[in-house]
């Protein structure tokens, strides 16, 4: 454990409480892609199915657990409990299609052929395009809360510092996981568009709206 | 098994 992997995994808790606190403070889900939300319960899903298989840490068993139980929590907020406010209509980005080739990619591309590999190789390629339905949302409205910004950063920032872990373990421990790093890159860089604008307008005080 | 990529991040 180094402390890019502890901040990288502190910014992903900070982005999922935010964004648990956001649609509980206002009772309302507007903004927030479901199906994005749906994509992270699916990616801590299968890949924390080794919580019933290996003990790790207690800190890893216990993360996983709150990242497992908060996106789902999430989820229910949105399709349950305040369902009246969730944006359907701009929500449409069609998730088979990443959905589909991940699967696909996942039994074709891993370090096993085994089901728990493969699934865990699943969750990898998934998180990284899961954010997509919400940037594509957010490109549909052409702006975006305050607050959805923030959790939109704190989920960038903490796979931009695995990153950074990722040399770090390469270089002290001789550690690498080739899927791992060619997916956390990917997934990346697709925030890369988002964190200029959140620089350049929401860190100076003003509300992220694209231009028309 | 020795191979196999430890999991140990999230």
């Amino acid at each position: 454990m180094n402390i890019f992997r502890l901040t990288g995994d502190l910014s992903h808790l900070a982005a999922i409480i935010i964004l648990l606190l956001k649609i509980w403070k206002s009772r309302s889900c507007a903004g927030i892609s479901g199906k994005s939300q749906i994509l992270f319960a699916m990616v801590f899903t299968t890949r924390y199915l080794d919580l019933l298989t290996a003990y790790i840490s207690l800190y890893n068993t216990s993360m996983k657990i709150i990242y497992i139980g908060c996106s789902y929590a999430t989820v229910y907020l949105i399709y349950a409990k305040f369902k009246a406010t969730y944006d359907g209509n701009h929500d449409t980005f069609r998730v088979e299609f990443l959905v589909v080739p991940v699967g696909g990619l996942s039994f074709l591309v891993n370090h096993d052929f085994s089901p728990l590999e493969i699934l865990w190789t699943f969750s990898i390629y998934l998180e990284a395009v899961a954010i997509l339905p919400q940037l594509f949302m957010i490109s549909k409205t052409g702006e975006a809360e305050t607050i959805t910004t923030h959790y939109l950063f704190f989920l960038g920032l903490y796979r931009a510092l695995y990153l950074i872990n990722w040399v770090w373990r390469f270089y002290f421990e001789g550690f690498f996981d080739m899927i791992a790093i060619v997916a956390g890159v990917v997934q990346t860089i697709l925030y890369c568009d988002f964190f200029y604008l959140y620089v350049t307008k929401v860190l100076k005080g003003k509300k992220l709206s694209l231009p028309a | 098994e020795e191979d196999k990529p430890t999991k140990d991040e999230l």
